[in-house]
């Protein structure tokens, strides 16, 4: 059988929150090691993949790998009966159909639970290579969720350069251009406010801003992100989720035809 | 004139 409680039951929550829009029909693996998804968005555009370690988790119990087929949007439909501060177990058995979620009020004076119907789902795994990023930086979470949110409405696609002058966001529209440009920072208060740029080599990629406006849904999960750019490769965007795992988007370039 | 690309362009299905 399948157990896990997790004190901080709101993170669940949110990653849930930051995936159901893109991707609703997944894949749980869990094994000793966590809870691991990968998964693609309907059109194949870009990919989500989340892990959640045993050890982040107050107790993590898994007799056996399993997989669960979740639909995210009824997940998300039961997770909003969860208070902000509740405590959250998730239950499966071996063969059984179901997901138990529990969920227990702070002073555990209420008690939920309920039994979400499994599903079987075909999917792809896609095999991503270690890679050598052109450039990857560390910013706010909140500054990126700015930066993208700002340009989409200039347009609908966006240029992300990397260069010795720093990381560049430049969007284009009917109404005219717009161009954010990001420098080294490193006089914040918190190390985590500051943004750091690591460049190997020059870098020019152009996404769809709908995409990447999308995985800001992930700011409530950390407080920064980090962004690697790869010539002629997807972009991937990570939210480190401190102390149990990560969240990770892939986003497929645009090219020229 | 720019199209949007797959993933599965990018890196191997299992």
């Amino acid at each position: 059988m399948f157990e896990a409680r997790l004190i901080q039951g709101s993170l669940l929550k949110k990653l849930v929150d930051a995936i159901k829009e893109l991707c609703t029909e997944v894949n749980w693996d869990i094994s000793n090691s966590g809870i691991n998804m990968q998964s693609m968005d309907g059109s194949h555009v870009c990919l989500v993949a989340f892990n959640l370690r045993a050890d982040g988790f107050d107790h993590f119990r898994c007799d056996r790998p399993l997989t669960l087929g979740i639909n995210l949007g009824n997940l998300a439909k039961i997770l909003k009966c969860s208070g902000s501060n509740d405590i959250i177990t998730m239950k499966a058995d071996d063969n059984g159909d179901t997901l138990t979620l529990m969920f227990e009020s702070e002073k555990q004076d209420r008690i939920t639970d309920v039994d979400l119907k499994l599903m079987s789902i075909e999917s792809e795994h896609l095999g991503i290579p270690d890679q050598d990023y052109s450039a990857e930086t560390s910013m706010p979470s909140s500054e990126y969720q700015r930066i993208v949110r700002d340009l989409s409405s200039i347009g609908d696609t966006v240029n992300i350069s990397a260069t010795k002058e720093g990381i560049k966001f430049s969007a284009m529209g009917d109404i005219g251009t717009a161009n954010i440009t990001l420098r080294q920072t490193s006089s914040a208060d918190k190390e985590e406010e500051n943004v750091k740029i690591e460049m190997k080599e020059p870098v020019l990629l152009t996404f769809a801003l709908r995409y990447l406006n999308n995985f800001a849904k992930a700011t409530p999960l950390s407080s920064t992100v980090q962004v690697f750019l790869t010539k002629d490769l997807p972009v991937q965007v990570n939210y480190n989720i401190q102390d149990l795992g990560y969240v990770k988007y892939y986003l497929a370039p645009k090219i020229e035809e | 004139k720019s199209g949007q690309s797959r993933m599965e362009s990018f890196f191997q299905v299992l």
